[in-house]
């Protein structure tokens, strides 16, 4: 069986949200390592793949592994139902027709309990190799936003170009262009700030601009945002959680001009 | 622009 508390349901509420207009029906797969998830959108062009480490529950427990087949829109429906401060608690048996939350209010004896009818997803499961990547870019999750909703007004598309002198994403539509660049930039005081970027050769790379700003719907979860880049595979948007869990977002790049 | 690329192309299936 599987029992699994999160101290804040409010953690799996935004992991949801950000993902549920990408993906629908979504098997979370729980075994003694935690809680994963992985699926496409419909049009095969952008990956989420979750990772909920047992360390992030506490308890968590799952004798064997077991696949909850969830429709995020049902999903969300009950978490919607939980406090942000509320302790959640998943469960299932061994071979579930149901998943079962249960929220606990902290401060008061406010227990509430929803069952979710599961169903049979029969989902197909890529192999994202082990990437070393030519270049990685460490930033505010929000400044990344804030750049990606910025050039959609311009755009559909971005062209990120990552060298040793910073990386920029450039546009260019009917209206005229756009460009943002960022430099590494240190901020003693507020490290989230931070920009990094390791660099083990040039990219440049473009992508769409539409499924970059709905990757950026997690940005509630990370001050921060990792992308990694190599030329000519896809791009890899990472938000980290807390206890090595993550949100990872793959995005396959444009071909050609 | 160019046309939008397929994760299937590359990542293979499990």
């Amino acid at each position: 069986m599987l029992e699994a508390r999160l101290e804040q349901a409010n953690l799996l509420k935004k992991v949801v949200d950000a993902i549920k207009d990408l993906v629908q029906d979504c098997n979370f797969d729980c075994n003694d390592s935690g809680v994963a998830l992985q699926a496409m959108d419909n049009s095969h062009v952008a990956l989420v793949s979750m990772m909920l480490k047992a360390e992030s529950f506490s308890p968590f427990r799952c004798d064997r592994n077991i696949a909850l087949g969830i429709n995020l829109t049902s999903l969300m429906k009950v978490l919607r139902c939980a406090q942000n401060e509320d302790i959640l608690t998943l469960k299932a048996e061994d071979a579930p027709d149901v998943v079962n939350l249960v929220f606990e209010s902290s401060e008061s004896d406010r227990l509430s309990e929803y069952d979710i009818k599961l169903m049979d997803i029969d989902q197909e499961h890529l192999g994202i190799p082990e990437t070393e990547y030519a270049a990685t870019i460490t930033m505010p999750s929000a400044e990344f936003q804030r750049i990606c909703r910025d050039l959609m007004a311009l755009s559909e598309s971005v062209a990120i170009e990552a060298t040793k002198d910073g990386v920029k994403f450039s546009c260019s539509g009917d209206i005229g262009n756009g460009a943002v660049t960022l430099r590494s930039h240190t901020n003693v005081e507020k490290p989230d700030l931070n920009v990094e970027i390791a660099l083990s050769e040039p990219v440049a790379l473009t992508f769409s601009l539409k499924y970059l700003v709905n990757f950026c719907k997690a940005s509630g979860l990370s001050s921060t945002v990792k992308l990694c880049l190599s030329n000519e595979v896809p791009l890899l948007v990472e938000y980290g959680l807390a206890s090595n869990s993550y949100l990872r977002f793959y995005l396959a790049p444009k071909i050609g001009d | 622009g160019g046309g939008q690329g397929n994760l299937m192309s590359f990542f293979g299936m499990k």
